[in-house]
């Protein structure tokens, strides 16, 4: 019960979206209860889950400043067990508003501690950026996920995000683990992809997830009809590897 | 003389790097005298143009705060016409130093005004956020390149960033205009990338250059060799699209 899952990497467009919205509709798929966090500003997880922010009254900015409860800004989806709280741009504010006060760092986690027991698996959808909401949600997380684009520039940012990890780990929240390094948008045709996941095997070895994302254009595709792939393509490599994925982080998280 | 392009994108993983990086290597193989700026703490442009920087002594942030002049920092390159400005994690620090600082967005500005009018084009690569470096950013330069992955959620943060432009225009820098926005990634078999491009060509008609990036493998290997397009993969649809991107920039800034 109460897996909180932190989705991030400070590079931007390596999947930490695409991976937050998918794992989520494969956990809901195998009948585990879940909860999809949209931290980021941007809003992607919101719209490709097919919510349109223009009817929202309040987004999660709301509950960070005290003026909503999580289980007030909870929308259902077209997956039974999955749920979303959205996100909207006002959430830049909460950088700048908050970045003078004490506790900061752990508003998120405050936020989430009402309802995250009535789900058994929560996920957090990061920024491009190891800002104050990113280490909230690493503050606020049992475990963390680093989807790793199979790109040259992808492999660069690794080193400076696990030295975050320990920093929070030590000063914000002992319990923080690594759940694994997932790589992403990998082509076999290309030996780059190949170098990548081999130069990540060296350095990383016992965090990378047997579980590959290919590059697959439904996967590009899904969210502008605002669903996860499951349904929309729901035999498309894509969604099989999201599948797969999911049922190795259970294997891992559950069984410890 | 001294065309200051800042090429920024909220959105992650577009294209803004590699646009930086290869513009400014085809303006330079034009005879055009460039220097490449990178104001990204991930340091990417600098990875990608070669450059060690466990062997520097001082990057951008050390003059941005002060302890350096941008001459000092500039290094050559392997093209005759391109010279470049390094970036290190460490200029994360900028961003949390200088937040209560009068004057804190002219910082750049300040720091290049010695040495823009020794070069025809000085190229900015920002981070993938609408943070006070890519607020210094805009408020440094004449124009801005926005590179759009030809992608759905790619669209999305555009509204967003044009009402930045709007407030640093109106508050900062009155004379910085949008050189264009640039289609990335295309790719002519999905149906997607003819979407995105039909989509913004609705939207923001005027600014769409008619330059589009291809997606090429080419692009995403020659950081892994520290060069740019040019010197790695000369006749590849990457690096012939750069090319044309810079003859259709200079068309358009030099002629007005
Ligand atoms: N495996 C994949 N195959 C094909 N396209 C993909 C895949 N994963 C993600 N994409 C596409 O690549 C782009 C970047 O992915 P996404 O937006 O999920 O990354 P991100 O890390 O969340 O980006 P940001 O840093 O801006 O938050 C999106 O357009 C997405 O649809
Ligand atoms: N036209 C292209 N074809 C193929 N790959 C590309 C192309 N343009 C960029 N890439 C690759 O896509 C990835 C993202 O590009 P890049 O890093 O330049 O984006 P960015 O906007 O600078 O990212 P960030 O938001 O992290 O700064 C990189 O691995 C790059 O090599
Ligand atoms: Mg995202
Ligand atoms: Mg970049």
């Amino acid at each position: 019960m109460g897996h909180v899952i932190c989705i991030a990497n400070q590079k931007g467009g390596v999947g930490k979206t695409t991976t937050a919205i998918n794992l989520a509709a494969s956990l809901a798929a195998l009948k585990k209860k879940t909860l999809l966090v949209d931290c980021d500003a941007q809003g992607n997880a919101t719209t490709g889950m097919g919510i349109d922010k223009s009817t929202l009254d309040k987004s999660l900015y709301h509950a960070m400043i005290g003026q909503a409860t999580a289980q007030e800004l909870v929308r259902r989806t077209g997956l039974k067990h999955l749920q979303v709280i959205p996100a909207r741009t006002e959430l830049i504010g909460f950088e700048v508003e908050f970045m003078d006060r004490p506790g900061r760092e752990k508003v998120l986690k405050n936020v989430l501690a009402a309802i995250k027991e009535a789900y058994d698996y929560v996920l957090i959808d990061c920024p491009p950026s190891l800002s104050l909401l990113t280490v909230n949600a690493m503050a606020a997380a049992t475990s963390l996920l680093i989807p790793l684009q199979s790109e040259f520039y992808a492999l660069e940012g690794l080193g400076q995000l696990m030295q975050t990890v320990k920093i929070v780990k030590k000063n914000l929240n002992p319990r923080l683990t690594v759940a694994g390094i997932l790589l992403t948008m990998f082509d076999k045709r290309t030996s780059l992809s190949h170098q990548v996941a081999a130069n990540a095997g060296k350095h990383f070895q016992n965090f990378l997830l047997e579980t590959q994302i290919p590059r697959n254009v439904r996967l590009s595709e899904a969210p502008s009809f605002g669903k996860p792939i499951l349904l929309y393509a729901a035999s498309s490599p894509g969604a099989q590897s999201y599948v797969e994925l999911a049922r190795e982080l259970v294997r891992r998280l559950e069984t410890g």
